[in-house]
């Protein structure tokens, strides 16, 4: 059966090609030319064509990516932007040396809450099954946008907040609920502090954090064995949730920011993006022209 | 130069030329996304420069034409009796990387660096 990879007249001209080479079924002419559409998936590292959404939108840290990969050889294209992104550049020398695949996840929208959780803690879990099993992950970080708040905040600390990332190591059992009513409360989750840094909720940027370890986890152990991250907000002074519209200095869940389109949510949003190499020779390292 | 490319200069000039087209060398080969249908899921590049490689591998061969001890050993028995062997084929010698933006069959954005892509050099091999 075609993948569809190769276009209509091109496929009639390979089966012609193909015809010198057997005898004259077309069965045998089709599974020739099916073959060389499999080679070319297995280039690819796809199982079929890609069929995207026609208005599919490519989150802008992918195409600065590709454009910092690009250095001195990036040529400007329509389909890429032509801005930069406040707090992004490619992975570290190091990283991008041993890797030749950046891959981006977006997470589960309706995995972002689970029963008893804090208003100021969301969950994010990213489905990475769909990696090849052939790459192995070098390094992972999280993505978080942040947008400059301006509120009334007349003496101490109070635009300073906390961001804590923790990795959900165990999930209560479903009958939870049950078990933790003793004491009027659901049990949490066990979770594991991975990060912790402060903000100014003055400044708009992306923060970074290197959730490798735990990655590498959710690649090597089922789907359902992923049970993701958890990201708190705590202002920095009083050590409680933020209020107003610093609540919405970062950019964590679809609910809280109505003046963003959807269109726009796509380039916000948490992101995981994922460093991997599939063992062919190539790397992601900036491409430099050598001089003269 | 009227004169000058009917004198015998001017001829032996593009005999030169002609040869030196027909020898192993890498041309042009644009491979742009468009044509194949590709463009609904690579977003960048719109295509790139992947060049091919032509040409006899003639005697006697030059330094720039990467020969294998394997293609002058080849050269000499086909010098020797060209209906027991062919000359040395003008294939690919360095070949590179091309970086690729696409959307894989999850829709999940990728970004990868595939190997052997774009014909570098060329020679007799």
């Amino acid at each position: 059966v075609s993948s569809g990879l190769v276009p209509k007249v091109g496929r009639n001209n390979l089966i012609r090609q193909a015809a010198k080479y057997t005898s004259d079924t077309r069965e045998e002419e089709d599974a020739i030319v099916n073959e060389y559409e499999k080679s070319l998936l297995n280039m690819f590292g796809l199982k079929r064509r890609p069929t995207p959404e026609k208005d599919f939108q490519v989150p802008r840290i992918m195409q600065h990516l590709y454009k910092a990969h690009m250095g001195d050889y990036y040529e400007p294209e329509p389909k890429i932007v032509t801005s930069w992104e406040t707090g992004f550049d490619l992975p570290h020398e190091d990283i991008a040396s041993r890797v030749n695949t950046a891959r981006s996840y977006h997470h589960e929208d309706n995995e972002e809450h689970y029963p008893g959780m804090p208003s100021n803690h969301i969950r994010l879990r990213f489905d990475i099954s769909t990696m090849p099993s052939e790459e192995v992950i070098g390094a992972a970080e999280l993505l978080l946008h942040r947008e400059a708040v301006w509120h009334h905040v007349t003496s101490g600390q109070g635009h300073m907040h906390r961001l804590n990332i923790y990795e959900i190591v165990k999930m209560p059992p479903d009958d939870g609920g049950r078990a933790g009513s003793r004491f009027g409360s659901r049990p949490q989750p066990i979770t594991r502090l991975l990060d912790t840094r402060l903000i100014d909720t003055r400044n708009t940027t992306w923060e970074r954090f290197d959730v490798s370890p735990a990655t590498l986890l959710w690649s090597r152990v089922a789907h359902k064995e992923n049970h993701g991250l958890v990201v708190e907000v705590v202002q920095e002074d009083e050590q409680i949730p933020p209020q107003g519209d610093a609540e919405r200095h970062v950019r964590l869940k679809r609910d809280m920011h109505h003046d963003v389109s959807d269109r726009e949510w796509v380039h916000l949003r948490p992101m995981l993006l994922t460093y991997s190499h599939d063992g062919k020779d190539t790397s992601l390292r900036r491409r430099k022209r050598s001089s003269r | 130069n009227r004169d000058s490319s009917n004198s015998s200069s001017g001829r032996k000039n593009r005999r030169k030329k002609r040869k030196r087209r027909n020898v192993c060398q890498r041309h042009d080969l644009y491979v742009d996304f468009a044509e194949v249908d590709w463009t609904t899921w690579i977003v960048a590049p719109p295509g790139y420069d992947a060049y091919y490689c032509q040409g006899q591998c003639p005697f006697p061969m030059s330094d720039h034409l990467n020969a294998t001890n394997h293609a002058i050993v080849q050269t000499l028995v086909n010098a020797a009796n060209s209906a027991l062997t062919p000359k040395p084929c003008c294939v690919p010698t360095e070949l590179g990387g091309v970086p690729m933006l696409y959307l894989d069959d999850k829709s999940k954005v990728v970004l990868k660096n595939y190997p052997e892509m774009t014909v570098q050099a060329c020679g007799c091999r």
